[in-house]
C-alpha cells in the first residue's frame, strides 16, 4: 500500500539521513599480543581487523550492495512478520595482510593470508 | 563432565589456514619466544618484510614478492670447523623434508656476504654446491654482485629433481681472508648463509600469489 509508505516517507528519509546506530564499519586495534599470537608472529606489530555493527536500515540504500533478499527480508520484516530479522550487518569486502612468524624448528616464515581487514559493510 | 569428543565425531570442517597454522606451527606458549630466531636471518626477514608491507602489515601495491608465502630455512648446526691459514671451509646442509604439500616451490635463492670486512682485512667468500648422485658439484653465481651487503643465488634447479624435490641441500661456505692476519679467526659463523624458499601456497584463506612485477633489467 504505497500510501502508507508515501504518509511514512519522512521518518524514512530521517533514517536516511545515517543515523549513528547505521550498520558501519568500525575500528578495532588489537595486538597480536592480545590474542596471545605474539610469542610467534613477529610483523606487524599492529592489525586492525576492523568490523561492522548497527541496525541495517529499513530502506537499503545502495551503498550497501545489499542482494534483493536482503530488501526482501527487511520488506518482510515490517510488513510481514517481526519475527523475521532484519538482515545483519555483516562485512562486504576484504583486504590481505602480511604476517612474519617463527616457525617451530627456527625457521622465519612470511604469509599472505586473505580476507584479514574488513574494508566495507552490508546487510545480510 | 563429558566424555572427551573423539576425534571421530567432531565435524570435519578444514579449519582456515591461520588457525590451522596456529595449530600445526605455532611452537607451544611454553616458554617459547620469538626472540630464538635472532641476528642476520630475522634482520633480513624483517627488511623484506617492510619492503612487501606497510606497519598495518597491508601488502604494498606493486612490491609484492610475486608469492604468499616465502621461508627462510637456516643451515642444520654443523660442527663450525677451524680456519686453515687464511681459509675457512664450513659444510652447510640445509634439510627440506617436511615441507607441506600445499606450499609449491616457486623459487629459491641462498643468502650470503660475498665480502665480509674486518679490523685488517677482508674475508671473500663463495658458496660451492657439493656434488650429489644426480648433480656435479660447482661454484654458486649471485645474480647480483652487490659491493657490500648480501647476495642471492638461485639454486632452484638443485632443489627440484625428476622425482620431485629434494629431501636436502648440501653446500659448502668457502671464504679466504685477503690483507694482514687478524689476532683471532674471524666470527664467519655469525654470517652463515641461509636458503629462502618462494613457495605459493595453495591453501584456501591465502592471498592468490601476485604477478611478480617487471624486474627492468638494466
Amino acid at each position: 500500500d504505497t500510501g502508507t509508505l508515501a504518509y511514512d516517507l519522512p521518518s524514512y528519509l530521517r533514517e536516511q539521513g545515517g543515523d549513528k546506530s547505521d550498520c558501519s564499519l568500525r575500528p578495532f586495534p588489537v595486538s597480536f599480543a592480545q590474542l596471545g599470537w605474539d610469542h610467534w608472529i613477529i610483523a606487524p606489530h599492529r592489525y586492525n581487523p576492523r568490523y561492522c555493527k548497527g541496525a541495517c536500515p529499513r530502506l537499503l540504500r545502495y551503498d550497501y550492495h545489499a542482494p534483493n533478499h536482503a530488501v526482501v527480508q527487511s520488506f518482510v520484516h515490517q510488513l510481514v512478520d517481526a519475527n523475521v530479522p532484519r538482515p545483519s550487518c555483516v562485512p562486504y569486502r576484504y583486504s590481505p595482510i602480511s604476517v612474519l612468524m617463527i616457525e617451530r624448528d627456527g625457521g622465519i616464515l612470511y604469509k599472505e593470508y586473505e580476507n584479514m581487514i574488513a574494508e566495507s559493510c552490508t546487510c545480510r | 563432565n563429558q566424555s572427551p569428543l573423539s576425534p571421530g565425531s567432531l565435524p570435519a570442517i578444514p579449519a582456515l589456514p591461520l588457525l590451522q597454522a596456529l595449530q600445526l606451527r605455532a611452537p607451544g606458549s611454553q616458554g617459547w619466544r620469538a626472540g630464538s630466531a635472532s641476528g642476520h636471518p630475522l634482520r633480513y626477514m624483517l627488511n623484506l618484510y617492510r619492503r612487501a608491507a606497510d606497519h598495518e602489515g597491508r601488502p604494498r601495491h606493486g612490491r609484492s614478492l610475486g608469492t604468499n608465502t616465502v621461508r627462510l630455512v637456516q643451515a642444520s648446526s654443523h660442527r663450525d670447523q677451524p680456519w686453515a691459514g687464511r681459509w675457512y671451509v664450513q659444510p652447510l646442509t640445509y634439510h627440506l623434508e617436511g615441507q607441506p604439500e600445499a606450499e609449491h616451490l616457486l623459487r629459491a635463492t641462498v643468502v650470503y656476504l660475498p665480502s665480509l670486512l674486518l679490523a685488517h682485512s677482508r674475508l671473500l667468500c663463495a658458496l660451492e654446491l657439493v656434488a650429489t648422485g644426480e648433480a656435479p658439484g660447482l661454484l654458486l653465481n649471485p645474480a647480483t654482485r652487490p659491493r657490500h651487503g648480501w647476495a642471492e643465488a638461485d639454486v632452484t634447479p638443485y632443489l627440484v629433481l625428476g622425482n620431485g624435490s629434494v629431501g636436502s641441500l648440501v653446500l659448502r661456505h668457502v671464504c679466504v681472508r685477503a690483507g694482514r692476519a687478524e689476532g683471532h679467526d674471524a666470527p664467519v659463523a655469525l654470517s652463515h648463509p641461509f636458503l629462502l624458499l618462494y613457495l605459493n601456497d595453495t591453501r584456501a584463506g591465502l592471498a592468490p600469489p601476485v604477478a611478480e612485477p617487471r624486474r627492468h633489467r638494466r
